[in-house]
């Protein structure tokens, strides 16, 4: 038997928008300690990391290691009957093929149920070495969408160059070009506007604007982002879901030929 | 012009 409840839809609604742009379905593989969904694009450029821990639910139960492979486009259709304020219970019995969602409205009167398919998927898994990167960037989630969305306009690729300084990012095209440079804060009241740079060797690197963007899905969910760079390594894009877990996106980087 | 790397390339599989 697998239950698993939270109070407020809201959060699981935000979840998905992150994840549903860049994959048609994925395998959310449950068990005592959470939930945790693993799954590259469809043109394997980049790769979702989702992990939402079992004490971050309202209420979780996990018998038996369940791996659920669930479409995307079905379940964002079943989440969109829910009401944010509803709490939402997702159930399964061992070995079954389905899932249910079942949404509860605040004052009760209303429940209902939805029951989906899942799928059997065969997905490759990736392991993911620890690494340590040579910048490490936490910024408002919003500015960074803004700074995806703005240089977008210009080019397919943007490029980020990380020093002591600040970060930089650059796109050029057709128009022209565009650089957006931000410097580490000092001294801010809110530290969810703080810009905050960890340093060990500068690092220039050039990315794909299209998935950078489709990452920045995830920004309702938290206030912060916090970009991991390497030299030709994947980029690490990192959003906290308070007190649940966190989603990370890897993009693959481009390089010169 | 820079070319895409796939994510595959950086990981090894499971």
């Amino acid at each position: 038997m697998f239950e698993a409840r939270l109070n407020n839809a809201t959060t699981l609604k935000k979840i998905l928008d992150a994840i549903k742009d860049l994959l048609n379905e994925g395998t959310f593989d449950c068990s005592d300690s959470g939930i945790q969904l693993q799954a590259m694009d469809n043109s394997h450029v980049s790769l979702v990391s989702l992990t939402l821990r079992s004490d971050g639910f309202d209420k979780f139960r996990c018998d038996r290691n369940l791996s659920m492979g669930m479409n995307l486009g079905s379940m964002a259709k079943i989440l969109k009957c829910a009401n944010n304020d509803d709490t939402v219970t997702i159930k399964a019995q061992d070995n079954a093929d389905t899932v249910t969602f079942m949404f509860e409205s605040q004052n009760q009167e209303k429940v209902s149920d939805y029951e989906m398919k899942l799928m059997n998927l065969d997905q490759e898994h990736l392991g993911i070495p620890e690494t340590d990167y040579s910048c490490v960037v936490r910024m408002p989630a919003m500015e960074f969408a803004r700074i995806c969305r703005d240089l977008a306009q210009f080019s397919e690729s943007v490029v980020i160059c990380c020093t002591k300084e600040g970060v930089k990012f650059s796109a050029s095209g057709d128009v022209g070009s565009a650089n957006v440079k931000l410097a580490q804060t000092f001294n801010v009241d809110k530290e969810e506007e703080a810009i905050v740079i960890e340093m060990q060797e500068p690092v220039v690197l050039t990315f794909a604007c299209r998935y950078l963007n489709a990452f920045t899905k995830a920004t309702p969910l938290s206030n912060q982002v916090q970009l991991s760079m390497s030299a030709d390594v994947p980029l690490v894009v990192e959003y906290r879901i308070a007190e649940l877990g966190h989603i990370r996106y890897y993009l693959a980087p481009k390089i010169e030929d | 012009t820079a070319k895409q790397t796939k994510i595959g390339s950086f990981f090894e599989k499971e």
